[in-house]
């Protein structure tokens, strides 16, 4: 028996419009730790993993560990139904090859619950150890966005290249080439929009724009954006969920030529 | 166009 209540529900929403890009297919895995996924684009380049803690949940019950194997697209078909202040509830029965969300309106005067069937997905898991970056960039997700949105109009790929001056992010194309520069910024009002680079050593590397971008759907989750960077290292593109966990994008770099 | 590293050089399939 699994039941997971969501008072915030527009979270789920985002979670859901921020991978469903980049994933078709993925099994949701529900353990006493929480609700949580992983999966691999279809090209194996590009990584999604999600963690939603049990504690962030208003009433979190899962008698024993499973994994529900879901086409994101339905998902999202089915979490559009509920309102943005609606609250969500999670349902599915030991050994049931369904799942039930269940929408509540606020003030509770309404109530709609939609099952939707689930499918076997035999999904490759990777063991990611923690490892130490030699350089990570926090800085305002809606400003990495925009850098990503704008390189894509010039070139494919972005070099990611961190220094004491700063990071930059660098394109080439047919019609020219891009340099944006961001520098550490602390002196901002508000933390969330502030840009700290923790450098242990300098670091450059490529990747494809396409995916970047696909990451950035998860910007309204997240004020902020964590970006760590090791020259032997997939990237990692984090967004953390207020109090209840990340959803962490990885992402194989380029061969340098 | 530069090639393009899989995941499965990095990590360990589990």
């Amino acid at each position: 028996m699994l039941e997971l209540r969501l008072v915030q529900g527009s979270l789920l929403k985002k979670v859901l419009e921020a991978i469903r890009e980049l994933v078709t297919d993925a099994n949701f895995d529900c353990s006493a730790t929480g609700f949580s996924l992983q999966a691999m684009d279809s090209s194996h380049v590009a990584l999604v993993a999600l963690l939603l803690r049990s504690e962030g949940f208003e009433h979190y019950r899962c008698d024993r560990n499973l994994s529900m194997g879901m086409n994101l697209n339905n998902v999202s078909k089915m979490l559009r139904c509920a309102g943005n202040n609606d609250i969500i509830t999670v349902k599915a029965d030991d050994g049931s090859d369904t799942v039930t969300f269940m929408f509540e309106s606020p003030n509770q005067d309404k109530i709609a619950d939609f099952e939707m069937k689930l499918m076997d997905i035999d999904s490759e898991h990777l063991g990611i150890p923690d490892a130490e970056y030699q350089a990570i960039v926090r800085m305002p997700s809606s400003e990495f966005a925009r850098i990503c949105k704008d390189l894509s109009s010039i070139g494919d790929t972005v070099i990611i290249s961190v220094t004491k001056e700063g990071v930059k992010f660098s394109t080439a194309g047919d019609i020219g080439t891009a340099n944006i520069v961001c520098r550490q910024n602390k002196t901002v009002d508000k933390p969330e929009e502030a840009t700290i680079i923790e450098m242990q050593e300098p670091v450059s590397l490529t990747f494809a724009l396409r995916y970047m971008n696909s990451f950035t759907k998860a910007t309204p989750l997240s004020e902020t954006v964590t970006i760590s960077l090791s020259s032997d290292l997939p990237v990692v593109v984090e967004y953390k969920i207020a109090e209840m966990g990340y959803i962490r994008f990885y992402l194989a770099p380029k061969i340098e030529e | 166009k530069q090639p393009q590293q899989a995941l499965s050089s990095f990590y360990p399939s589990v």
